[in-house]
């Protein structure tokens, strides 16, 4: 089973 | 004021379809330069990155930078009423609380205009700086469609291994499990079917299916698709326009 990522997790807010 | 006029109307429908089902509004934003837009869906997973550039349209101006908010569906339905060979301007003062639309039948003499309620948007930015890049495969977007399409009745992730000379696309599921490898390819004859794999390092990657789904939506925009993919990291998926792109950034999945 595979856990589903965020985008937060590779970029930062601007 | 900004004011822009695309020699067809359907550049226009086919980059609203491609990205409404995954973010229902978001900022254009306007500078001399063109129309660009960054948009996040509501689960942070798929970010949309999209450039319009000048040249794109037939005629462009652009005195002041502005950010128009708009709602996708809304805008939809309005681009909608045109015909796709419609020349198709797109118009708005600098505090303006509407976007104006104009289509212009190039046969009859027929003009239709609208205006769309512009809205307030205010959304996060994600610093997305350049990337670091593993492998990157170019291939026929209508081919990675079908891939997406066929491996999603399978699971609801897609697994993409990327090694030197191949492209293996791979779901596991409840109901049984699907392989689809693609290899380079150079077609002369045709160079839009030509496959490319450029790789530095070995990939293996997991994404959502349902959000590869969103993301092939854009396959109109383009006949090829290049796919930017890099350990650990979500991956690119860019439909270039005629001057320009529509990008999608997808994170991806883990062991848990």
């Amino acid at each position: 089973k595979k856990a589903q990522s965020t985008l937060l997790s590779f970029f930062g807010k601007k | 004021m900004l004011e822009g006029k695309f020699e067809e109307a359907s550049l226009l429908k086919k980059i609203v379809e491609a990205m409404k089902d995954c973010v229902s509004s978001c900022n254009f934003n306007c500078t001399e330069n063109g129309i660009s837009v960054q948009a996040v869906d509501n689960s942070r997973v798929l970010l949309i990155s999209l450039l319009i550039e000048k040249d794109t349209f037939e005629e462009y101006r652009c005195d002041r930078n502005i950010t128009l908010g708009v709602g996708l569906g809304s805008l939809s339905k309005i681009i909608g009423n045109g015909a796709n060979s419609d020349y198709l301007t797109i118009s708005a003062d600098d505090d303006a609380d509407k976007l104006n639309i104009i289509f212009e039948d190039k046969v009859k003499d027929k003009i239709s205009e609208y205006n769309l309620k512009l809205l307030d948007i205010d959304a996060d930015l994600l610093d997305v700086g350049p990337m670091d890049t593993d492998a990157t495969i170019t291939l026929p977007s209508a081919d990675f469609a079908k891939i997406c399409k066929d491996m999603k009745v399978l699971s609801e992730s897609l697994q993409i291994i990327v090694t030197k000379d191949s492209a293996l696309f791979q779901s596991v599921g409840d109901i049984g499990t699907g392989n689809i490898v693609i290899r380079p390819k150079t077609d002369i004859d045709h160079p839009e079917e030509s496959v490319t794999i450029s790789l530095d390092k070995p990939i293996d990657l997991s994404f959502g299916s349902k959000y590869l789904s969103d993301i092939i939506k854009a396959t109109s925009l383009s006949q090829k698709v290049t796919i930017k993919l890099t350990d650990q990291s979500p991956g690119v998926f860019e439909y270039k326009l005629p001057s320009g792109y529509l990008r999608f950034y997808l994170a991806p999945k883990f062991d848990e």
